[in-house]
């Protein structure tokens, strides 16, 4: 384990707490993307399946609970929650998400590490954790609303990618045998794809502010 | 026993 992972694997908790409090204690999600939030929790869910037979260390077992549970809840809000589902963007958050779970899942069966159950919906996971801030995307453009996407979540989203590519960028240099290139290569799409979102992110906020200024 | 890395990353 090393610096960069356990930051990374930090910020990435912190940026879905921060969202998780923001939702319940505004007990509004508009322009937060449900789709994409649903995605986020299928990934840990598919991504974990060997939570019950590998067992490698403490920390590895109680973050992937963690991350679980985390990813439902903000789901189980946002669907479950009376005052929070009324504010919920339905008619904007459109993205048709089930064809990045269908072409994510055919690629996986294409591209693994090893042909079998676990290592197919392992790749799965990594590939639909790169797509998945698409319908988020999407909505942030259309509603340009941030009132619930806080400077933080953002903040906290990108440390967690930034981090988790040095770390890689450390593994590849210092241990032997690393090679997690499928991690990898999505791995940069997705920042790929969180930069761009980081960018109309940008510009929202910074349409916001003008919007603010006094009259 | 699996000799190959484990997926250790979250």
């Amino acid at each position: 384990m090393n610096i960069f992972r356990f930051a990374g694997d930090m910020t990435h908790l912190i940026s879905i707490l921060v969202l998780l409090l923001k939702i319940y204690a505004t007990k509004s999600c508009s322009g937060i993307s449900l789709k994409t939030q649903e995605l986020y929790a299928l990934v840990f869910l598919t991504r974990y399946l060997d939570l019950f037979t590998d067992f490698i260390s403490v920390y590895n077992t109680v973050m992937k609970l963690v991350f679980i549970a985390s990813s439902l809840a903000i789901v189980w809000c946002m669907r479950m929650h009376g005052l929070v589902k009324r504010s919920y963007d339905k008619e904007l958050d459109t993205f048709r998400h089930y064809l990045l779970v269908a072409g994510c899942f055919a690629l996986a069966v294409l591209v693994n590490e090893k042909f079998t159950f676990q290592e197919i919906f392992w790749a799965f996971s990594i590939y639909l954790e790169a797509v998945a801030i698409l319908p988020q995307l999407v909505l942030l453009q259309r509603s340009g609303n941030v009132d619930n996407l806080t400077g933080q979540y953002i903040f906290f989203l990108g440390a967690y990618r930034a981090l988790y590519l040095l770390n890689w960028i450390y593994r590849y240099f210092t241990e032997v045998r690393f090679s997690r290139w499928i991690a990898c290569v999505s791995g940069i799409v997705q920042t790929g794809l969180y930069a761009d979102f980081f960018y109309y992110y940008f510009l929202s906020w910074k349409n916001n502010a003008k919007l603010q200024l006094p009259a | 026993a699996k000799d190959e890395v484990t997926k250790d990353e979250l």
